[in-house]
């Protein structure tokens, strides 16, 4: 039997002229949350300690799309998700439309672990977060300037954006996201835009 | 989307997977990440954690085929990662990550690029964001 391995991601689909200061800054966090796993598993943490551990850290921090620096709806807010599940038993927690959970992630653990079910969602889950009492922050907490500038760039191309982060130049990104053929599906992003 | 796939010194795996969606998406819009079997899976055989285009991965209920085709076609993990990204995504564009029970590690993605680290217990430790 093999010993103790990790893997964290920020999404998929990085902008090919993302500055390399902002890629930098992308290492460092994946390094950092790497070094705090590693230190968790040699200290013999068990796995789903250390994934909700991670989770939480990449959450907190505003640079990829969750928690704080999730990306807003068409109306200029957050909504996240999260979930979780322990290989050991098959044991697994699922939550959706969170709006003041700070960290989504330790809430679906709670639900796994409190709750008969395996997923509460929108005002369950907000319900569930109060009588647990996780952190609770307000729905501005987690909008960052960066991302309203984003919505803005995806309203003009009127297209959704995926874990995405466009550097916050001029309108002529927008463009490019207007013209960049991105498929959902096999369809072009744009037969999404109404939504 | 960020996520952590682990397996700890007694061979025990673990996924978890948390997200803001998709940037000027509908209220109410549900993704795969919060999906068991979709964005997130975790059995005695690996722990996988998937990003990208949501309705893709749900479709192909990706991270759950990780596991089925080490269960089923005996695949190691690095091939099933590459087989699962290859043949069941269709036309969608996604990435994961994954760890097996034997201390295995792997990923794999079509889209342009993707934020990703991983280390084992005998000390490999990479960082990466493309190909």
């Amino acid at each position: 039997m093999g010993g103790w391995a990790i893997a964290v991601h920020g999404g998929a689909g990085v902008d090919p002229n993302l500055p390399p200061q902002r890629q930098e800054e992308a290492k460092q966090l994946l390094t950092r949350c790497l070094n705090l796993g590693i230190s968790a598993l040699r200290s013999n943490d068990s796995a789903i300690d250390v994934v909700e551990l991670v989770v939480r850290e990449l959450e907190t921090d505003p640079l990829f799309n969750s928690g704080r620096g999730s990306a807003l709806t068409a109306e200029g807010t957050v909504e996240m998700e999260a979930s979780i599940m322990d290989g050991n038993g098959r044991r697994c927690g699922a939550v959706s439309g969170l709006t003041t959970v700070k960290n989504p992630v330790s809430l679906a653990r709670l639900v796994m672990e409190k709750s008969p079910h395996s997923y509460l969602a929108f005002s369950g889950a907000e319900d569930f977060a109060r009588k647990q009492g996780v952190e609770l922050v307000d729905n501005e907490y987690f909008i960052t300037e960066e991302n309203v500038g984003m919505l803005k760039l995806a309203k003009e191309a009127n297209t959704i954006v995926f874990d995405y982060r466009i550097p916050t130049v001029g309108s002529e990104s927008c463009s490019a996201v207007a013209e960049s053929p991105i498929q959902m599906n096999g369809l072009p992003i744009s037969v999404y835009a109404p939504e | 989307t960020v996520g952590c796939v682990v397996v700890d010194s007694k061979g025990r795996c673990a996924a978890a997977t948390s997200t803001g969606g998709l940037m000027n998406k509908m209220n109410g819009r549900i993704g795969d990440s919060p999906l068991i079997g979709a964005g997130t899976y975790a059995c005695n055989v690996c722990g996988v954690s998937c990003t990208g285009e949501g309705e893709a991965i749900i479709r192909g209920t990706l991270a759950r085929e990780v596991a089925a085709v080490m269960e089923y076609k005996g695949l190691s993990l690095q091939e099933a990662v590459d087989f699962v990204i290859k043949e069941r995504l269709d036309e969608g564009q996604a990435g994961l990550i994954a760890v097996s029970n034997k201390g295995d590690v792997a990923c794999g993605f079509n889209t342009t690029g993707m934020f990703r680290g991983c280390a084992t217990e005998d000390g490999f430790m990479e960082v990466g964001i493309w190909e």
